[in-house]
């Protein structure tokens, strides 16, 4: 069956895009289909696709009030086996339009079982903006587990309870089946100690739950969006995409037993 | 006059709240009055602030919907000069809530008027969070100018024009006197080639509008939070709080002349 991962995390600037990515395109390497989608209005997954503004028509925003279809709003981002489904800055004005919606937490779940995207695809993987606002706990309530980047430094650190409270909500609430993937440490830095105390203090608190494989602070992963790549094409052996690459194969070893 | 400095950027993780806590301190060491406001349900400037979560009350949340005066929400932090109004997560219900006023955009700068603050401060100082949604909106009608962090980085550039558009929307249709207090340069690293690219883009771009002082990536800025402190109060020589000074002196003279 099709695994819907929600790449989420309130905390801004932790990772969530660069895991989108980098993720899909190491498990698009060895051989499954994934279809990302971009639920931030900043759009950078889709910039770091290299997908234009012009050929962002239709786009989420556009799925989500339910005025286009899902299908019709698939893009090819050039690597076989990988599709994106687009934003633009329209997608900021869902948060409010989706008030006035009766089930408007559901409405992305809704446009996902409306198409073939769950015989199509094998992982469905979205990337969330940073808040917990509508446009998050549509894409939790749609999703089958959340992913939670979280960067190695102390205000990261303070949001992850808040976060993890707020999954259990919405497993309560609204989509029993939502399970947490694991917690990926990101922008580890070996050079200060900071990165090490935040590291031990998530594995002493959730044990298992955090993926063993960190992903290292590494200058080529921040460069590689500005050419439109993600950084396993722009610098395939540079740390960070070798780290994403051990990530799939975490995930899709964890993906095996769940 | 007292001067309300929003800090904004849609874009995660640029250094907002730690522009706000340290440019704040390097203006109170000088002998002006300053309030914070912590906009962001994070309530990560409020920790850096060391304010305890059970001293938190009331908080922005109940003063922006109107239940609490906002006098009495001003916490002392210890540092002469310096109070702050403080944010918990409730403050995150406030997007929702708001909708249902008639004026949500304004509700902060009403709160504002209808207080004594504008009297006994030099300078307010708002931290936004991580969107241009009504939080943010209401920190923009209710500031007279606005300082933009930008993290010397890709995805950050790529955020600045929508956010310099969205500064002009709130300029001509709710506050008139809205001006750019400037760009500051944030995790500038001068060990990569991208910062310096992305530091002159900006420059060619905006020219004057970006201070000359630039923030250079340090760890200690990072460490302090952990220690409930402002960096300048962690640790005063360390390269991140000397930029900090130099800025809020810029600053000054760049107050002065407006
Ligand atoms: N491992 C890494 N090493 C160095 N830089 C990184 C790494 N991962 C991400 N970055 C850079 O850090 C910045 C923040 O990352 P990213 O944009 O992916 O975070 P985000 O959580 O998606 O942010 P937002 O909250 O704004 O959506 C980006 O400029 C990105 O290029
Ligand atoms: N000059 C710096 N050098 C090193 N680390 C920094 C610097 N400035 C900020 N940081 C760290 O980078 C992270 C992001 O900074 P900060 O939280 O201030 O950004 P923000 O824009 O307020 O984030 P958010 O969008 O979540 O509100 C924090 O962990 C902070 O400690
Ligand atoms: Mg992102
Ligand atoms: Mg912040």
């Amino acid at each position: 069956p099709c695994k819907v991962i929600a790449i989420a995390n309130q905390k801004g600037g932790v990772g969530k895009t660069t895991t989108t990515i980098n993720l899909a395109t190491a498990i698009a390497a060895v051989g499954k289909r994934i279809m990302v989608i971009d639920l931030d209005p900043q759009g950078n997954a889709s910039t770091g696709f290299g997908i234009e503004q012009e050929d962002r028509n239709p786009t989420i925003y556009e799925v989500i009030l339910g005025t286009a279809a899902l299908d019709k709003a698939i893009l090819g981002t050039g690597i076989p086996g990988l599709d994106i489904v687009s934003a633009t800055i329209d997608l900021s004005g869902a948060e409010v339009e989706l008030i006035d919606f009766e089930d408007r937490t559901f409405q992305l779940r809704k446009a996902i079982s409306k198409s073939k995207v769950l015989q199509e695809y094998d992982f469905i993987i979205i990337d969330c903006p940073p808040s917990l606002s509508l446009l998050t706990l549509n894409a939790l309530v749609a999703a089958t587990s959340v992913l939670v980047p979280l960067q190695c430094e102390f205000f990261a650190l303070e949001g992850l309870s808040l976060l993890l409270k707020t999954i259990e909500r919405v497993k309560v609430n609204f989509n029993p089946g939502l399970e947490i993937h694991g917690i990926v440490l990101t922008m580890f830095d070996t050079r200060n100690n900071l990165s090490s105390q935040v590291a031990d203090d998530v594995r002493n608190y959730l044990g298992s739950k955090v993926f063993d494989t960190m992903i290292p602070r590494n200058v080529r992963m921040s460069e590689a969006p500005s050419h439109g790549k993600p950084s396993l094409l722009y610098d395939f052996n540079c740390a960070g995409s070798q780290a994403y690459i051990k990530l799939a194969s975490e995930l899709l070893k964890k993906s095996k037993s769940a």
